[in-house]
């Protein structure tokens, strides 16, 4: 599913560049269910957004299923993203002016799916979260924690091959982030690819896989029986 | 320092209104240090925002130092804001297109210090929260959890009287995290009243006194050992 082979992106910044992931390797096969965890400015979101197709990277290969992701055109990126890629933004990016459901249900619009069906599948996975008395609120009439678990249902609603989750338990208390990641453990029954940025020890200690980054490198990878 | 008593905010919706704080009464004496802890959707951020004197209260009563808070004027709440209060946003409010430096010299501007004092004080605070190589990065050159450090810093700089945080260690890992609840201790020891909102038991543990929100009500006010 993903091959990252010598990855290197930096950052250009006036004075010097920041050089962010640094020759990493990885491998996941499809249905791989892991957490990657590291502390504050390791690069996990760079990490994540590069898989996400939302950034480029500077040497070295990444090869999604069996395409090789390299000089991709913005209009390719945008059609590989909405077709295999559900992802759960570190601070959210809802469109403001739209409501939870229609925040939920906007990536079935980009699949082409009619307005009634994307309606009823919006507020299945509102429900899902536990929001669906929330249905009809603009994301500034949300909590953190709401606006997290909105951010998290339009990740799911395409059932997309692979989900990528930065930090989607950040914004919760524990019940509400175990009632998500069971959630996530059961779309990863189903089929899809899970990786989860996580700080918090023990969301990772639910996962099979466990990747540690350390100044952009992958400092330890290693299989455990999740808890 | 503060003292709500019957206090009730209602938010209005087109179908219903939302009944968030109800019949509210608290207590807080200066110098303590207390966190708040709820599950998302209680009221946590919204009972932060009546404190920090960012949003209104619909019935009951607030008084903070020797003031009622009523019928404040904008003009009127910004000059307390800014004289009394350091607040963390749950969402950190940085301003865009200014530097970390910047950001966090913010609150020095309003209270009239020179500039080259401001910079000074500013990159002090940075230091404090590990940024000091990030000083002079826009937020969007910034990783959440540095953004989030940001607006500690931003908040703690004019050594205000009250410190208001909303979850001030979400975006973190459990080493900055550390820190971050070592700077409050130390600024709490310093003499500031520091109320954090956390959905974190190992955070709030370390506090004096745990004060549970259920359903925008106080369901218990304890003391305790700080672990
Ligand atoms: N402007 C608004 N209009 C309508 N409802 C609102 C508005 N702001 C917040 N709410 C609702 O009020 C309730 C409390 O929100 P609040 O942000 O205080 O929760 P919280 O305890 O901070 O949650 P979290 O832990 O998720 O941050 C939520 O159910 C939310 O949907
Ligand atoms: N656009 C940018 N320009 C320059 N530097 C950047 C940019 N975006 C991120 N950085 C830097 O790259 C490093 C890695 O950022 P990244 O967001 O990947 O960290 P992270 O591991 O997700 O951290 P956190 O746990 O705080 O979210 C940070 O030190 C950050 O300051
Ligand atoms: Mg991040
Ligand atoms: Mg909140």
């Amino acid at each position: 599913m993903i091959r990252l082979e010598k990855l290197n992106k930096s950052y250009p910044m006036a004075d010097a560049p920041v050089h962010v992931l640094r020759d990493l390797d990885l491998f996941v096969a499809e249905g791989e269910y892991a957490a990657i965890m590291g502390s504050s400015g390791s690069g996990k979101s760079t990490l994540l957004n590069v898989l996400g197709l939302l950034d480029r990277y500077d040497s070295g290969s990444y090869t999604l299923g069996d395409t090789l992701i390299r000089d991709v055109s913005e209009r390719e990126a945008a059609r590989l993203r909405n077709q295999y890629i559900g992802f759960v933004f570190q601070s959210f990016h809802l469109l403001p002016f739209k409501t939870a459901t229609e925040n939920v249900a906007l990536p079935l619009y980009y699949a082409g799916v009619p307005r009634r069906r994307r309606n009823e599948l919006a507020l299945q996975m509102l429900e899902r979260v536990g929001l669906r008395e929330r249905a009809d609120h603009l994301p500034n009439q949300l909590s953190g924690g709401q606006k997290q678990r909105v951010a998290i249902a339009r990740a799911l609603v395409t059932k997309p091959r692979l989900v990528l989750a930065d930090e989607p338990t950040g914004a919760l208390d524990s019940q509400t982030s175990n009632d998500i990641m069971d959630l996530l453990a059961s779309v990863n029954a189903d089929g899809m690819t899970v990786l989860v940025v996580t700080h918090e020890h023990d969301v990772a200690a639910k996962m099979r896989r466990v990747i540690h980054l350390v100044d952009g490198r992958i400092a330890s990878d290693r299989i455990q029986v999740p808890s």
